[in-house]
């Protein structure tokens, strides 16, 4: 683990002395192999391994830690600061529905974390309404009707339908019915670099007037994540990202690297394919995950 | 930083860059910029054109046990069985319906076995994909036995002296030992229905997997005995630089690519586009 190896980086230093160029300069040599090794992205990393070198040259060693884990310390406190400082809570639109929609590359688990957060919802006392608006993906519809069914949450489908962006306003005519005053909205996975996809995404946004956008990311992406949030980013303007299956042993380095480039938080992270496995992000845990 | 005509500190971190942002991982970058030293010492890499062309040698040979991917050469025992494994989402079912079709294109009669009874519609949507192949497709029921579905699909396949049969699994995190002990189960099934069967085992990688794709590898690989790998979405952004790291230390042949969304977005891996595209 990265405390161990600063552990013994430091162990010549002993009694009173300060963190030097010299000792610092090892330490933070590990400290960014373990974050690439987490996928935290490579610009991200250089900065944030500067900042470390900065706040820990010249420091006293402390009397209560090893100096070893008072770099690990700086380090837990700068990663935990990166990403925690932008916390808050779901909070519902004075005037219901409260719109979610949620985007993403293929496969990361839209579909799924769609099911989850209705099922949030309703453990929050709100009424959601699922609306299944992937056109493409063979079964999709199917597999949102199906998650709907198991919590017992009412589904727009439209089988034959290519428009998602009449789906949704079919859905919209459709929540009174259900008394919904919650709207989650599944879209297609789709390349951020699918121009014509993305133009789709901005207009289910346009129609939609989500109060939450989540860019749904998976936990075991690597360096373009970054690309990927600042396009949809640029996109559909996302509120925060959903991080999934962070219940693999994926580090999830890219929580960090969105964070730090696109400036949104972690708003939840999937932990299982079963409905109730959606958590509010810890950004403690993550510190210690991406330490390794 | 190919353009550069020296072979400086500058250029060597631009380098070293280029191949972490590609997914290769520090350690493997490392190992690439070591050996692009040697070389420089005993000329076989100069610094300008020679750079690029250098490295992607480099890179060449660490992939050669990836390069058996003469993926048209498969031994072919008569049903050929295959089955696709894989962590969750990273395109299995969709890559087997383009398998599907592009065997079917090449003759014989291929089968699909919908053996994903855990998933909401997983069945469904492996349906419609043997649809769009045009093969025949045997169904489990949603919570049922996967193994048995599989076991009964080669019997079937067998008995109607088919070509072969493409079973998809459900994903799965390889962290999960109760999982990966029901894909060892249906693996030992499979060899009662038919010797010698499942004749490959091929895991999917997501070219957007960042560094646990190792870890995807050694336990898929450690628990079955993998013969595969396909590597999917190279159409995004990603470089699926993981197979780099990956070839450092298994000698799996990189059988296909997944390309898009389409029926037709699947290519035999060819290492020789796949290295010069990390530096596109
Ligand atoms: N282990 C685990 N699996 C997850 C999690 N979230 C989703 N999955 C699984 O990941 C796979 C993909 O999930 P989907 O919800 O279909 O993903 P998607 O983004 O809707 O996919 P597309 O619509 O094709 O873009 C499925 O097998 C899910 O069960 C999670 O938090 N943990
Ligand atoms: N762009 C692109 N998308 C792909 C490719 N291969 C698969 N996909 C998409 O990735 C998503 C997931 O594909 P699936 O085939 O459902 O993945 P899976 O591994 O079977 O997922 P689970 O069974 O849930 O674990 C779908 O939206 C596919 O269309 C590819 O090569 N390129
Ligand atoms: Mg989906
Ligand atoms: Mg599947």
């Amino acid at each position: 683990s990265l405390s161990a190896k600063l552990d013994g980086i430091f162990s010549q230093l002993r009694g009173r002395g300060k963190l030097t160029e010299a000792n610092i300069k090892e330490a933070t040599r590990e400290i960014r192999l373990a974050l690439l090794e987490a996928d935290v992205n490579f610009q991200v990393v250089k900065g944030f391994v500067q900042r470390v070198r900065e706040q820990a040259l010249g420091q006293e060693v402390m009397r209560s830690l090893t100096p070893g884990q008072q770099v690990v310390k700086i380090v837990r406190d700068e990663l935990t600061t990166l990403m925690g400082s932008q916390h808050t809570p779901l909070t519902m639109a004075s005037q219901p529905p409260t719109t979610f929609l949620l985007v993403g590359l293929q496969g990361s688990g839209k579909t799924t974390s769609a099911a989850k957060l209705a099922r949030k919802l309703q453990d929050m006392g709100r009424r959601p309404l699922l609306v299944a608006a992937d056109v493409y993906r063979p079964a999709a519809m199917e597999q949102l009707r199906l998650l709907g069914e198991q919590i017992q949450t009412p589904v727009v489908v439209r089988q034959g339908s290519r428009d998602p962006v009449d789906i949704c306003r079919q859905a919209f005519e459709e929540a009174p019915q259900h008394q919904a005053d919650a709207i989650v909205i599944d879209t297609a996975g789709r390349l951020q670099i699918d121009e014509t996809l993305m133009q789709e995404l901005a207009e289910i946004k346009t129609a939609t007037n989500p109060r939450y956008t989540f860019l749904v990311v998976d936990a075991m992406t690597g360096q373009e994540a970054v690309n990927v949030a600042t396009a949809f980013n640029q996109a559909v303007s996302i509120e925060g990202v959903i991080l999934t299956k962070l219940d693999g042993d994926a580090r999830g380095g890219a929580a960090l690297s969105i964070q730090a480039v696109v400036g949104k938080p972690i708003q939840f992270v999937g932990v299982g394919e079963k409905l109730d496995a959606l958590e509010a992000f810890h950004p403690e845990r993550m510190a210690s995950r991406l330490l390794g | 930083v190919f353009s550069r005509k020296r072979l400086d500190i500058d250029t060597l971190e631009e380098l070293e860059e280029a191949l972490i942002l590609a997914d290769l991982g520090a350690r493997t970058a490392d190992k690439v910029l070591q050996e692009v030293n040697v070389r420089v010492k005993n000329r076989t890499i100069e610094a300008g054109d020679g750079l690029r062309d250098g490295v992607i040698d480099i890179l060449r040979d660490i992939m050669t046990g990836a390069m058996l991917s003469a993926a048209e050469t498969i031994a072919q025992p008569r049903p050929w069985v295959l089955m696709m494994v894989g962590v969750n989402g990273v395109g299995k079912t969709t890559t087997l319906g383009k398998l599907a079709h592009h065997f079917h294109q090449q003759g014989g009669k291929s089968l699909l076995v919908a053996a994903d009874t855990f998933r909401a519609a997983a069945i469904e949507q492996a349906a419609i994909w043997s649809e769009r192949a045009g093969v025949d497709v045997i169904k489990g029921q949603p919570g049922g036995d996967a193994a048995a579905v599989a076991f009964d699909a080669v019997q079937a396949a067998c008995a109607r002296r088919m070509d072969r049969v493409l079973i998809d699994t459900a994903g799965r995190l390889h962290t999960k030992a109760p999982l990966m002990e029901e894909l060892k189960k249906m693996q030992r099934v499979l060899g009662r229905a038919l010797p010698d069967a499942p004749h490959d085992i091929w895991l999917v990688l997501d070219a957007t997997t960042g560094q646990n794709g190792l870890a995807q590898v050694r336990q898929f690989h450690e628990s079955l005995g993998l013969t595969g790998l396909v590597l999917t979405k190279l159409d995004g952004t990603s470089k699926g630089g993981i197979v780099i790291n990956v070839a450092q230390e298994f000698q799996l042949p990189i059988r296909y690519i997944g390309v898009g969304e389409g029926v037709d977005d699947l290519r035999p891996f060819d290492v020789a586009e796949f290295t010069a595209a990390l530096f596109d």
